[in-house]
C-alpha cells in the first residue's frame, strides 16, 4: 500500500462483469479503520 | 429564551432538497469527517471526489435492477453529486445520491454478487467495447473500501434502546435534573420522556453524547440538584443505561488549584445560545463540574443556575470575548457601558476565574466559514436545520440557521454531537427543518 497523510491506499484487482463478459482492473481503495 | 418552535411547518420537510441548494449556492457542505459523533464519521478516509462506486442505474428498460459506475464530482457531507461513466463532460445527467444508501457500492460488489454493470441506455451507442472503456477508465482510479457497506451498517447501531433509564438536566428547571426514560432513538438521538410525564408528551430530545444526559445516581454522586420522582414502581422491560453508555469527562484535581465559588468568568447562556455572558461559579461541585449562574438574570433561588464541566469548551476566561472580538453580553441591569471587566470585579469585590484552569484545546477541526451542515436548534432540541458555519473562534462556531435572522445564531462547540453532516437526516430517517 502506499501511505498519503494518515491514510493507506491498497492496490486492489477487482473484478468487473457485463453483459459482453468479466474481467479485472486494478483500482487503489483505501483502507479507511487506520 | 430565543425559540423558533411554532414557526416551521410552512414547508413540507420532504420538499427540500441538499443537492440543488448547494449547486445553486455555490457552497460546500462539512465533511463527514469533522463530525466524529457522526456515522461513519471516523472512517470517511478516502471518500472524495474522483472516487468511482456501482450505484443503481436509473436510465435503463431493464426490469430488474441493474447497477452501473459512476463517478464522485463533488461532495457534500453524506451526499455525492454523481456522473455515471461514459457522460465524459457531460453534467447534464449528473445526480446527487446519499453515499450510505444501501444501492452504493465499491467497484467490483456486482461482479461478486452476479450482477452485470449495465450502461444507461442514453449513452449505450456510444462505446461499441464497453470492457475496453472500462479498463481505461477505471485503472490506477479509486474506489471505496470494500468493506464499505459493513461500516455504513455498524456505524448506525446505537447503544440506548427505548425503556432504557437516565438522569437528563429538567429543561423547566436548568439547575437540576430528571430521571427520564428513552422512548425513541433516531441516528444516535433520543427523545427522552420525563417519568411522571402523564400522557408521554413531557419529552426532551438530546444526543446519546451530550454533557445533559448521565447514568442513575450521577446528580447524588456529585452533589447536582435532583427531582425525585414519585414513580416508585419500575414498570417491565425498563432498565437503568449501564455508565458506560454515557460521554466521559476528562478527570481532573479539584485538591490544588480549581474554580471557586464566587469567581468570575464568560459562559454561553443556555437559554440564549447567541450569547456569551458575563458569569459566576455559584457552586463547585464533585468531578470536576460546576454550577453557573448567568449575572443580571439569576433568580434568588438559584434556580437558573445550569451545570457545566470545569472542561467545558462553553466556559471561558474573562478578557475571551474582547480578545476574540466578540460581543461579551453585559449583566442586565448593569448600566456602566461600555462593559469593563477590571471595574466590575473591583464593583462586585470577585476574582476572575486563573486562565489555567480552562479548556485551551483546540482540535483539528476542519470546518470551515461557510460550510453547510444539519444542526440542532437548541433552544428546540427536537429540530433539525439546515444551517451554515458563519464564524469560527479557536474551537467555537457560530451557526446561523439558514432563512432566519442572524439573533438565532448560536456559539456551538466544534465538537458538539448537535452537529451533524449534511445529508445526516435522510440516511437516519429524522425530519429536516428547510430554510425558512
Amino acid at each position: 500500500g502506499v501511505e498519503t497523510g494518515a491514510r493507506k491506499w491498497e492496490q486492489k484487482q477487482v473484478q468487473i462483469k457485463t453483459l459482453e463478459g468479466e474481467f479485472s482492473v486494478t483500482m487503489w481503495a483505501s483502507d479507511n479503520h487506520k | 429564551a430565543k425559540s423558533k418552535a411554532g414557526m416551521y411547518g410552512l414547508v413540507p420537510s420532504e420538499s427540500f432538497d441538499w443537492g440543488p441548494y448547494i449547486c445553486v449556492n455555490n457552497t460546500s457542505g462539512a465533511p463527514v469527517s469533522c463530525f466524529k459523533h457522526a456515522p461513519m464519521g471516523t472512517c470517511w478516509g478516502g471518500i472524495e471526489e474522483g472516487v468511482r462506486i456501482e450505484v443503481l442505474n436509473s436510465d435503463t428498460n431493464h426490469s430488474t435492477k441493474v447497477y452501473w459506475i459512476a463517478e464522485i464530482v463533488k461532495l457534500a457531507g453524506f451526499k455525492a453529486l454523481l456522473r455515471y461513466e461514459g457522460f465524459d463532460v457531460d453534467s447534464s445527467k449528473d445526480f446527487w445520491c446519499n453515499l450510505c444508501i444501501p444501492e452504493v457500492h465499491p467497484v467490483g460488489w456486482c461482479a461478486s454478487s452476479g450482477k452485470p454493470l449495465v450502461p444507461p441506455k442514453s449513452i449505450q451507442h456510444k462505446h461499441s467495447n464497453w470492457k475496453a472503456f472500462l479498463v481505461k477508465r477505471l485503472t490506477g482510479a479509486k474506489t471505496l473500501p470494500p468493506d464499505f457497506n459493513v461500516k455504513v451498517h455498524e456505524n448506525t447501531q446505537f447503544p440506548f434502546k427505548k425503556l432504557m433509564r437516565v438522569e437528563v438536566v429538567d429543561k423547566n428547571y436548568l439547575c437540576r435534573t430528571r430521571v427520564a426514560l428513552v422512548e425513541q432513538v433516531i441516528g444516535g438521538r433520543l427523545r427522552l420522556v420525563y417519568e411522571e410525564s402523564q400522557d408521554g408528551s413531557d419529552d426532551f430530545w438530546c444526543h446519546m453524547y451530550s454533557p445533559l444526559i448521565h447514568n442513575i445516581g450521577w446528580s447524588r454522586s456529585i452533589g447536582h440538584r435532583f427531582k425525585r420522582s414519585d414513580v416508585t414502581k419500575k414498570i417491565e422491560g425498563q432498565v437503568d443505561a449501564p455508565p458506560q453508555l454515557f460521554q466521559k469527562v476528562r478527570d481532573v484535581d479539584q485538591s490544588v488549584d480549581w474554580f471557586k465559588d464566587g469567581m468570575k468568568l464568560e459562559a454561553i447562556d443556555p437559554l440564549n445560545l447567541s450569547a456569551i455572558c458575563v458569569a459566576t461559579v455559584r457552586k463547585v461541585l464533585a468531578d470536576g463540574y460546576l454550577m453557573i449562574g448567568i449575572d443580571g438574570s439569576e433568580a434568588v433561588d438559584g434556580s437558573d443556575w445550569f451545570c457545566y464541566h470545569g472542561t467545558s469548551p462553553s466556559i471561558f476566561p474573562v478578557g475571551f470575548c474582547e480578545i476574540n472580538s466578540i460581543e461579551l453580553t453585559s449583566p442586565r441591569g448593569y448600566t456602566k457601558l461600555p462593559f469593563k471587566w477590571f471595574d466590575y470585579l473591583r464593583e462586585t469585590a470577585s476574582i476572575a476565574a486563573p486562565v489555567k484552569l480552562f479548556n485551551k484545546e483546540v482540535p483539528n477541526h476542519g470546518f470551515q466559514r461557510g460550510m453547510k451542515l444539519e444542526a440542532v436548534d437548541l433552544m428546540e432540541p427536537r429540530l433539525v436545520c439546515v444551517a451554515t458555519v458563519t464564524r469560527i473562534v479557536h474551537r467555537l462556531l457560530r451557526i446561523h440557521f439558514d432563512g432566519w435572522e442572524d439573533e438565532y445564531d448560536q456559539w456551538v462547540d466544534c465538537e458538539s454531537p448537535d452537529l451533524y453532516p449534511v445529508g445526516w437526516c435522510q440516511l437516519t430517517g429524522y425530519q429536516l427543518q428547510p430554510p425558512r
